[in-house]
């Protein structure tokens, strides 16, 4: 999709915001590149708006990548699932079905300014970058900033833990975007998916509480077919259920907001590993690990397009 | 060297707690030596039984493995060295991009 572009390495944040650039000059017919605000550092927080043209209604898909700075394989994935679907997108029905009917908001790197310093400062990084006034530690945890059950169980409010959830809800300004983007979007918006790393893991809502989602049987059967299709590729199991009981209670992430917020398919992913590589998942697994997510992430496509 | 090597002798080890004691001894351990948690992604997640890998800085290693051979609780190297696997997980490409 991009001549020379390496999807199976780990590119700086500039690379990526380069490569967006790019596409959404060569491949206008389906790109269009725009910005939902700045991150607190000053950076456009770019995404890609994928799919054909069309006046007429479509729905639409979120995508977001590398809430946390230091789950690198996050943005790699956003970014190889753009060059999929260009790639394929006339040589597969699947894909041209899916480009066809919907739209695909995609954000490549969520937390710009975190990336950018993994990048170059503190590989490690999991939060933002905002400053706190009385405190020298800098930053939030962007997956703790939502307003739904903030700053409840597994959050802290000492700005110098990884779990910050920050002074108030939304208090990060690119988590004020994404928020103000869905909340404008949401009646078109009919799935929500983000991913993070590690665990191999597809959960969706609820992660605060032990209660079932309403829509659960449609959920659940979209989440089994993903991760069916996952294993099918490589065999890699991935875990699938509510965050609540799959993994632990917790304070409510984006993806409980979003499914708050009325969309009706929200879901995290962690992708790969188990913790052998751990956030340092090597460039050669790029291609297994995006590959196979790929396909989870088509099948839970089609099924929402299919009535549930 | 990435991150001008401040990742040698790094490790990352994984602890399963058998006991709520175990486990209330890891927290109050990362508490004093504020080691990165790597999952769960909070230490009040960590009770009996709770998969935690914890990134050691090199001079924080002896200390906490000493304290864990003390406490009697088992742990595995998931990376011996961080400096090491960092470096061997990026292409030439990227490192030289990078540097």
């Amino acid at each position: 999709s991009v001549p020379g572009y390496n999807y199976e390495v780990y590119h700086s944040l500039e690379e990526i915001q380069d490569w967006m650039q790019h596409l959404n000059k060569t491949h206008s017919d389906l790109i269009q590149m725009f910005s939902i605000g700045k991150s607190y550092e000053g950076r456009s927080l770019f995404v890609l708006k994928l799919g054909r043209r069309s006046r007429a209604y479509k729905r639409a898909v979120w995508i977001d990548c590398g809430i946390h700075a230091r789950e690198w394989i996050g943005p790699a994935f956003c970014q190889w699932f753009v060059k999929e679907a260009l790639l394929t997108y006339r040589s597969d029905p699947a894909m041209r079905k899916m480009l066809n009917h919907l739209y695909f908001y995609i954000m490549p790197v969520f937390n710009v300014d975190g990336y950018h310093f993994s990048w170059t400062n503190d590989r490690f990084w999991r939060k933002t970058r905002s400053r706190n006034s009385r405190f020298r530690c800098r930053g939030v945890d962007a997956n703790r900033n939502w307003k739904v059950k903030w700053c409840d169980e597994g959050a802290s409010m000492h700005p110098c833990d990884d779990t910050y959830c920050g002074p108030f809800p939304e208090s990060e300004p690119e988590v004020k975007a994404v928020a103000n983007f869905l909340r404008k979007h949401k009646k078109h918006i009919r799935a929500y998916l983000s991913f993070h790393a590690y665990a191999q893991m597809l959960l969706y809502p609820y992660s605060y509480k032990y209660a079932t989602i309403p829509n659960f049987s449609c959920v659940e059967s979209a989440a089994y077919k993903a991760v069916n299709a996952l294993r099918s590729v490589y065999g890699v199991q991935y875990r699938y259920g509510p965050a609540s009981s799959t993994l632990y209670v917790s304070s409510g992430s984006s993806m409980d907001w979003a499914y708050k917020n009325g969309i009706p398919y929200a879901f995290a992913f962690e992708l790969r590993d188990t913790g052998h590589f751990g956030f340092l998942l090597p460039e050669t697994l790029i291609k297994p690990t995006c590959t196979e997510t790929m396909m989870a992430v088509k099948n839970i496509t089609m099924h929402l397009l299919k009535k549930c | 060297h990435l991150y001008n090597n401040r990742y040698a002798g790094d490790q990352v080890i994984r602890l399963i707690p058998k006991t709520e004691e175990e486990a209330y001894a890891l927290k109050k351990i990362h508490h004093q030596l504020k080691v990165d948690l790597w999952q769960p992604s909070s230490i009040s997640y960590v009770s009996e039984g709770t998969v935690t890998d914890v990134h050691i800085p090199q001079n924080a290693s002896q200390a906490l493995l000493a304290f864990l051979q003390q406490a009697n609780i088992q742990y595995k190297v998931l990376i011996e060295d961080l400096q090491k696997a960092l470096e061997k997980g990026s292409s030439l490409q990227t490192q030289r991009n990078r540097r």
